[in-house]
């Protein structure tokens, strides 16, 4: 299989829905200036495919929901009148739509609702995170391993973990 | 239990010398090499595992001696070992070539690049040109500032020959 | 007790915005804003010191949100307004610009550029031609085979106009 | 006062004596591939000033000391005949050649000794390492905040520590 494409709507640094298609290349980049939202594409990917948010640099869901007003308690002059007219989303999703190796199509998808909890839906019916899980297995996509992802400043810590470290990991994929 | 667990590590311990070897191999020398040992051989799952990688040329097998950039290069193959195991179907790498030379981010380019295609898509992040402007196609991140929001922008690299010249250039 | 720590804190925390600013504005914007608050007012050194940082243009305040480059700004610019407290006469950097883009790295070596002289002097270790060109002199370190030792070789960059261009094709 | 030069002899992947002028440049950069020994330049540096073992990368002041056989418990057909001729080195030292706002010229040294223990001079006369940080303190070099040295990949860091260290560092300076 592979990821054809992701679509984001209030994501972290994304305002509204932003869309990206990898279309048939098989070695993408993504690049752009420090700050730009990379790192935050990456949270995107993890995130649809259940990674809690922990590791998504976020001590909660909802701080992964996009956030335009300036943040501030006093009341700060550079929040001019047209900032607080627009509210700030209080929901958000990622879909991911992923190409199995018989060409069918999968569209998988993980909300953040109003009320901080979270959905999981597969070509639009809702799931169970246990079915999805199973779902993602099926595809060779394990997500408690997560050895196929590698969140920025980590690289070095992988090869620097101990030896119990290595054979939990090898335990979680065997 | 120990079953699984030993054929997932004989698996990988008898690619992981291959991987690093081929990771940093270059047109003038032969790759370093790397290993796996268990530290209790009755019970392995109740050890632990470690790890070697001695680099091109060098004498020490010590982990903690490596500098950054050979530690990085060592963690590359034992992931990409470890992936050959039950292999996902992508990977998405956050800027791992941050403590490589020029020489270590060529050979992790090229290294991606025969080794990505059907059954293997690679997603990097990276701010050196010298890695991104081998792959497929690019991504571009840039912050909208009118409507405060990150935006997205594709590029195909593959109709482009002069492709990475350009991007360079609008980078600086 | 509280004296001395009064007066250090004071001494950075009014010089910390004017670092921070130096540090990231560019021909087109002003510089981000930084500020240091005490989270115990009565008994400063029994509670700890907040550090906030907001990039050019955004609107954050949360040092969390922050992306690694950002980040890494955010931290030179404490490092250099803490140390203009007792300020050492040397600093050893050793590749802080691992997580900047080009644009950043230009804005480092531009601030260590102008600083630098009598008084306060650089030595930076650095795997970036964009930041090493800008120095005075270079170090340059390799590794003799034969002796199986690192060996070291000096460059006075100011002897040449065109030396980076040199280097780089070098390292390539 | 400025850092006019180093001199390093038998101090980790430099083999035999190693000595480097930074001339009158006030800005210098040090290059050069992966492994090459850039960081150990660094290591040098903080060694002369008197900095822990435990920041330099090592568990004891003896794995400072260069090594060049080949590190193997099993009899390696590497280590050819030539190798095992060769001992190591059983005592290393760096000097720091540092030049006072008044010109005055200062040698400071630390050793190894082969005993694994390390001694500090001054201009060739043997001090305490209390003495020896006085004598820095008074040029403004204050080991314990180390606040002028960044280690490989501990600059994040620096922004991102909590509120207490941050006080305990400014306690330390002040
Ligand atoms: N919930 C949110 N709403 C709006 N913006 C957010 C939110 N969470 C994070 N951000 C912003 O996203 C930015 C960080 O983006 P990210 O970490 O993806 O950058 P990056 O492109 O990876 O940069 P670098 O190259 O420095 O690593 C921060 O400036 C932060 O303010
Ligand atoms: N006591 C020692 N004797 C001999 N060699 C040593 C000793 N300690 C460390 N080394 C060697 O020094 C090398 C690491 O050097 P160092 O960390 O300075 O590299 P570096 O130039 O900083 O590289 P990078 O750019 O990857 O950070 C290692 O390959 C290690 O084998
Ligand atoms: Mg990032
Ligand atoms: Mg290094």
């Amino acid at each position: 299989g592979r990821l054809a494409g992701l679509e984001l709507h209030n994501f972290k640094s994304y305002r509204g829905t932003a869309s990206v298609g990898f279309g048939d290349a098989s070695f993408t980049s993504i690049i752009g200036p420090n700050g730009a939202g990379k790192s935050n594409m990456l949270d995107a990917i993890s995130f649809v495919l259940g990674v809690q948010s922990a590791q998504l640099r976020s001590h909660q869901l909802r701080d992964l929901i996009y956030r335009g007003r300036v943040e501030s308690t006093e009341n700060d002059e550079e929040s001019s009148g047209s900032d607080v007219l627009l509210q700030d989303p209080t929901s958000a999703y990622v879909c991911a739509f992923y190409e199995k190796d018989n060409g069918e199509l999968m569209k998988l998808k993980r909300t953040i609702n109003t009320n901080g909890s979270s959905d999981y839906s597969i070509n639009g019916k809702i799931v169970t995170s246990l079915q999805y899980s199973i779902a993602l297995k099926a595809e060779n996509i394990l997500i408690k391993a997560k050895n196929f992802l590698v969140f920025q400043g980590d690289i070095e810590n992988v090869a620097a973990q101990s030896p119990k470290d290595l054979a939990r990991m090898l335990e979680t994929i065997s | 239990r120990t079953e699984l667990f030993m054929t997932a590590f004989s698996h990988i311990s008898d690619r992981i010398d291959g991987v690093y070897k081929e990771l940093t191999k270059s047109t003038s020398t032969v790759g370093g090499s790397a290993y796996l040992t268990l530290e209790d051989e009755d019970e392995p799952y109740a050890g632990g595992i470690r790890y070697h990688a001695m680099p091109p040329m060098k004498r020490f097998r010590d982990m903690d001696l490596l500098s950054g950039g050979e530690k990085t290069m060592a963690a590359l193959a034992l992931l990409f070992a470890v992936h050959s195991f039950h292999p996902s179907p992508f990977f998405v790498l956050d800027e791992i070539d941050a403590a490589l030379d020029n020489s270590n981010v060529a050979k992790i380019a090229s290294y991606m690049k025969r080794h990505s295609g059907v059954g293997l898509q690679f997603i990097v992040i990276s701010l050196k040109s010298s890695l991104f402007e081998n792959s497929d196609a690019l991504v571009g991140i840039y912050r909208e500032q009118r409507e405060n929001s990150s935006k997205t922008v594709t590029l195909d690299l593959r109709n482009y020959q002069t492709a990475s010249a350009e991007v360079t250039r609008k980078e600086d």
